[in-house]
C-alpha cells in the first residue's frame, strides 16, 4: 500500500546518520504519491513537497529529534498549515446555511447538525430550502421528525429564497436555524445565482461547504467558486467512514482559507464528529 | 534517433501530471505511463519530430484501448434481450443512481419500451418518495414497499408486475452503500441472487478522485458489474475517473450523466473523453 512505501522511505531515513539529497528526494517522492493518491490538489502537492524538501535539507533537527522524526514533523507541520485546527463551533444563537455539490451529504448533515445542537441544549430548527430535488422535502422532514426537530418546508413553493425567508420567520423562536439547500456546481450559473439570492435572504452567520471525502481534483475550483459567491466560513467533510482520504476537501479548505468544523462518518444523525487535524492527517498519509 | 529513458522523462512526467489533474487515479496513471514508456523506449524517432507529441500520441492510444474494452451497445442489448429485461443499479452514496434510473426510464420510453421502476432503496429517508415523484412525472409505474422492507422483495415484486402486465423493462434502484460496509455488500449480493438481473449497472460520479478505483474494484469483485454510468460530468469534470473505472473493471462506460434533468443522459463515446483530456 502507499502508506507502506512511505513508511519504508521513512525507515531508511531513520537508519541514516544524516540526510542526503538522494534520500530526501526519495522520501519526498513517496510523500507526493501519498498526497496525490489522497486526492490533494496536484499543484498544492508540488508546492508542499518543494517546501518539505527544502526544509528537510536546510533545517537542523531540533535537539533530541532524529532525522526521521524531523522529516515527519516537517510533513505534519506543512499539512496542519493547510487544513488548520478544527473550527470553533460556538454554542449560541446562530443561523447556518449548508451548501455544496450534488450528493455531497448536505441534507443528511442538516439533520446531524441539528441533532448536535439540540443535544447541547439549543432549540434547533431546520428549513428545507431545496425546492428542486424530487423528495427533498420528504427526506429532510423524515430525518427531522425522527429526532424531534422542528422542520419547515413548502412543497408548493418553488422559490427557494422565499421558502427560506418564510421558514426563518416560522422558526424565529429557535436558537439555531439550519437552512438546507439544493446541490449545485460552479458551472450552473442559475443555481449559483439562486444560492446568492438565498444568502441575501438568510444572511447566515455560518455558510458551511459540505464536501464528500472522495471529491477529486475539482474540489479547489468548486470551493473557490462557492467562496466567491457567498463566502465560506467552514467546511464539513462527509463519508469519511469509507476509504476516501479527503485530500480534495483539504485542498478546498486551503484554497478558501477556512477550516473544518465537523466530519460525517455515517448515514445516521449520530454520525457527526468534531474534526481532529492530527487524526485526519495521519489517515490521509495512509 | 533512438528514444531513450532520459528523452522520455520530461514529456512522460508532464503527461502523468495531466492525467492526475484530470482525476485519473494515481495507480492507474502510473500504470498507463509505465506501459507507454516501455512501448516507446528503443523506438526510432525521426530527427526533428517532437518527443512530447510522440508520447501524447502513445497516451491517446493507450487510453483509447482501455475505454474501448467490451464496448456495449445499450440499444442493441435492449433489442436482443428477452423481456422483461431486469436492470439493477448499484453504487456508493449520492452518486446519482436514482436520478440516472429516471433518466434511463425516459430514454427507454422515448424508444417505445414500457418501463417499471422498482423502489429498491428501502432504507434512506425520502428514497421511495423521490422515486414516486419521478414515476409521476414520467408516467412510469413505481413498485414500492414500506421503508424498512426487504429490497430483494420489492424488486422481485416489480419483476412479477412486469411479467403480469407485459412490461419490457424493470429498472431497480438500490440504496447507496459504501464498498467497505460488509453487511451492505452482502445485502447487494443477496439482491442479485434473488432477482437475477440481466444487467448490473455501477453508477459513479465523474467528480470522484482516487476512491473511484477502490469502489469500482470492490463492487465489480462483489457482483460482477456489466458496465458503468458516470454522472456529474457537467461539473467541468475532466472525466479521468472514467479511465480509472474502465481500467480496473474491464467493463464499458455505457452512459454519461450530463446534468440533473431527464434528457441529461448521453451514450458514452471514448472520443468524448479524449477531447476533454487533450482538446
Ligand atoms: N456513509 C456515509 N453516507 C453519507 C454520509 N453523509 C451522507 N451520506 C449519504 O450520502 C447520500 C447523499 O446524502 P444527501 O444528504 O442526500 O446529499 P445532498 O448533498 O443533500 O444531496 P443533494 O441535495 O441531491 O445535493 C445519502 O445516501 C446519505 O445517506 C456519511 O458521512 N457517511
Ligand atoms: N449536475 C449533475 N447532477 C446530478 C447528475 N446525476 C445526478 N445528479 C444529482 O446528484 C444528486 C444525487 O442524486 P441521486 O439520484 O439522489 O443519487 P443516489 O445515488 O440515488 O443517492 P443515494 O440513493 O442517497 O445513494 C441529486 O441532486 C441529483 O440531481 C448529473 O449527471 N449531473
Ligand atoms: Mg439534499
Ligand atoms: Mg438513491
Amino acid at each position: 500500500s502507499l502508506g507502506g512505501s512511505l513508511r519504508d522511505a521513512l525507515k531508511k531515513i531513520a537508519s541514516a546518520s544524516r540526510l542526503d539529497k538522494t534520500l530526501v528526494d526519495e522520501t519526498v517522492r513517496e510523500i507526493q504519491r501519498a498526497l496525490l493518491s489522497a486526492d490533494v490538489n496536484v499543484k498544492l502537492v508540488m508546492n508542499i513537497s518543494n517546501r518539505i524538501r527544502d526544509r528537510a535539507l536546510s533545517e537542523k533537527p531540533p535537539a533530541g529529534m532524529n532525522p526521521r522524526e524531523h522529516v515527519i514533523n516537517i510533513v505534519y507541520q506543512e499539512l496542519i498549515n493547510l487544513v488548520g485546527r478544527s473550527s470553533d463551533v460556538a454554542l449560541k444563537k446562530q443561523t447556518i446555511m449548508l451548501i455544496g455539490l450534488q450528493g455531497s451529504g448536505k441534507t443528511t448533515t442538516a439533520a446531524k447538525l441539528a441533532t448536535f445542537f439540540q443535544r447541547k441544549g439549543l432549540r434547533t430548527a431546520v428549513i428545507c430550502a431545496d425546492t428542486f430535488r424530487a423528495g427533498a422535502y420528504d427526506q429532510l422532514k423524515a430525518l427531522c421528525e425522527r429526532q424531534g426537530i422542528f422542520f419547515y418546508g413548502d412543497k408548493g413553493n418553488p422559490d427557494a429564497p422565499s421558502v427560506a425567508r418564510i421558514g426563518l420567520e416560522a422558526a424565529k423562536r429557535y436558537d439555531v436555524k439550519i437552512v438546507d439547500t439544493a446541490g449545485r456546481h460552479a458551472l450552473e450559473s442559475d443555481l449559483i445565482q439562486e444560492m446568492k439570492d438565498i444568502h441575501a435572504v438568510v444572511n447566515a452567520d455560518h455558510k458551511l461547504l459540505v464536501m464528500d471525502a472522495a471529491l477529486g481534483q475539482q474540489a479547489s475550483e468548486q470551493a473557490r467558486a462557492f467562496n466567491e459567491a457567498v463566502g465560506i466560513t467552514g467546511v464539513i467533510i462527509t463519508k469519511l467512514d469509507g476509504t476516501a482520504k479527503g485530500g480534495g476537501a483539504m485542498s478546498a479548505v486551503a484554497e478558501t482559507k477556512s477550516s473544518v468544523a465537523f466530519i460525517g462518518v455515517g448515514e445516521t444523525p449520530n454520525d457527526l464528529e468534531r474534526f481532529e487535524a492530527d487524526r485526519f492527517i495521519s489517515r490521509l498519509l495512509g | 534517433v533512438i528514444l531513450d529513458e532520459k528523452d522520455l522523462q520530461e514529456p512522460l512526467w508532464a503527461l502523468e501530471m495531466a492525467l492526475l489533474e484530470s482525476d485519473v487515479a494515481l495507480p492507474v496513471a502510473e500504470e498507463i505511463v509505465t506501459s507507454i514508456r516501455q512501448e516507446l523506449v528503443g523506438q526510432k524517432k525521426k530527427i526533428g519530430s517532437d518527443t512530447g507529441q510522440l508520447a501524447e500520441g502513445a497516451l491517446k492510444n493507450a487510453i483509447l484501448k482501455v475505454l474501448s474494452r467490451n464496448l456495449m451497445d445499450f440499444d442493441q442489448f435492449m433489442k436482443e434481450s428477452s423481456k422483461p429485461v431486469k436492470i439493477l443499479f448499484v453504487g456508493v452514496n449520492g452518486t446519482g443512481k436514482t436520478t440516472s434510473i429516471a433518466k434511463v426510464a425516459k430514454y427507454l420510453k422515448d424508444r417505445g419500451y414500457s418501463v417499471v421502476m422498482a423502489a429498491g432503496d428501502t432504507f434512506r429517508a425520502g428514497a421511495v418518495e423521490q422515486m414516486e415523484v419521478h414515476g409521476a412525472r414520467l408516467d412510469v409505474k413505481v413498485v414500492k414497499h414500506k421503508t424498512g422492507g426487504d429490497p430483494a422483495a420489492v424488486i422481485f415484486d416489480a419483476v412479477e408486475y412486469a411479467k403480469a402486465h407485459n412490461k419490457d423493462v424493470v429498472l431497480a434502484d438500490t440504496a447507496g452503500r459504501l464498498h467497505t460496509n460488509i453487511n451492505l455488500m452482502d445485502q447487494m449480493r443477496k439482491i442479485v441472487r434473488v432477482t437475477k438481473p440481466d444487467l448490473m449497472i455501477f453508477v459513479d460520479e465523474a467528480i470522484a478522485g482516487n476512491d473511484a478505483v477502490e469502489r469500482a474494484r470492490l463492487f465489480n469483485q462483489s457482483v460482477p458489474i456489466s458496465g458503468t454510468i458516470l454522472t456529474k460530468t457537467d461539473a467541468d469534470a475532466k472525466g479521468g475517473s472514467a479511465i480509472s473505472i474502465a481500467h480496473i473493471t474491464g467493463k464499458p462506460i455505457i452512459f454519461l450523466g450530463v446534468g440533473q434533468d431527464y434528457p441529461d443522459l448521453v451514450k458514452f463515446e471514448p472520443e468524448w473523453l479524449l477531447d476533454r483530456l487533450f482538446g
